[in-house]
């Protein structure tokens, strides 16, 4: 079973 | 006080068409450097980012920075109501509540006037930093929209495996499983059919294709599509060097001399085994 994470896991908020 | 006039309009059709059914509400903003959009789609699964240089337009005129927050589905129904050869000029008073979209039509007999309300949204920007990928490939846009077109047949998530001498996306689901194994090209007089892959190590990584073929749908802007991956980072190091980044340069369409004048980039996470 794949998942996927949110993308704003990967980029911090300004 | 901001204008923008846009000679070819088609290319804000198609900009549209590339995020409206991603993005439901965005923000654009505009700088004295052009107009930019940043935002997630609704599950926030993927990143979209929009820029458009006031190079790139025939007129250009902000003299100081706007967001303007829009619903994305009215813009694009609104900019649907324009000629594919109508130039189309943006107009945004300071502190306004709305925006006005003029087309304008070759023939310079016919002008068509559109309000577009305003919103506030509270949105959210996300920080991308300038980051150097391991692996970078170049193909036909059109070549990139078939496969995940294709690929989605077969199963939710396609693998994409670099290694030098070429490209394979595969796919499996219930039904079986396929793959398009895509050679590098040699130098070829039309580079807009060139297969150019640029890698430092390996690469196997899983994307959803659901969001693929949304990317897809920018490919009217662009001959090429470059998408830029790095292989699985080492626990941490920062995780966005696994991020997928799917761009599409938006050019004008001067046949002499095209010129690039913005972007699209699209940002998608790997899909990972739990």
């Amino acid at each position: 079973k794949m998942s996927q994470k949110s993308i704003t896991s990967y980029f911090k908020p300004n | 006080m901001f204008e923008a006039r846009l000679i070819q309009g088609s290319i804000l059709k198609k900009i549209l068409d590339a995020i409206k059914d991603l993005v439901t509400d965005a923000s654009w903003d505009c700088s004295p450097n052009g107009m930019s959009l940043q935002a997630m789609d609704t599950s926030h699964v993927s990143l979209v980012s929009v820029s458009l240089n006031s190079d790139g337009f025939d007129k250009y005129r902000c003299d100081r920075n706007l967001t303007l927050g829009m619903n994305l589905i009215s813009l694009s129904k609104i900019i649907k109501c324009a000629a594919n050869d109508d130039t189309i000029i943006i107009k945004a008073g300071d502190g306004g509540d709305k925006i006005t979209l003029l087309f304008e039509a070759q023939n310079e007999s016919e002008v068509a006037e559109y309000e577009i309300k305003l919103m506030n949204l509270d949105s959210e920007y996300l920080g991308i930093p300038d980051t150097t990928y391991n692996v970078t490939i170049k193909m036909p846009s059109n070549k990139f929209q078939r496969i995940c077109r294709d690929l989605s047949q077969i199963g939710d998530a396609v693998t994409i495996s670099c290694a030098k001498d070429g490209v394979r996306f595969g796919a499996a689901g219930d039904l079986g499983s396929g793959s398009i194994r895509l050679a590098q090209t040699a130098t070829s007089d039309k580079p807009e059919d060139s297969v150019t892959i640029s890698m430092q190590e390996a690469l196997c990584q899983s994307f959803a294709l659901k969001y693929l073929n949304h990317f897809a749908k920018a490919t009217p802007l662009s001959a090429q599509v470059t998408l830029s991956m790095s292989p699985d980072v080492p626990l941490g190091e920062p995780l966005l060097f696994n991020v997928c980044v799917v761009e599409y340069n938006i050019s004008d369409n001067d046949d002499e001399n095209p010129s690039t004048i913005g972007f699209i980039r699209y940002y998608l996470a790997p899909k990972i085994d739990d």
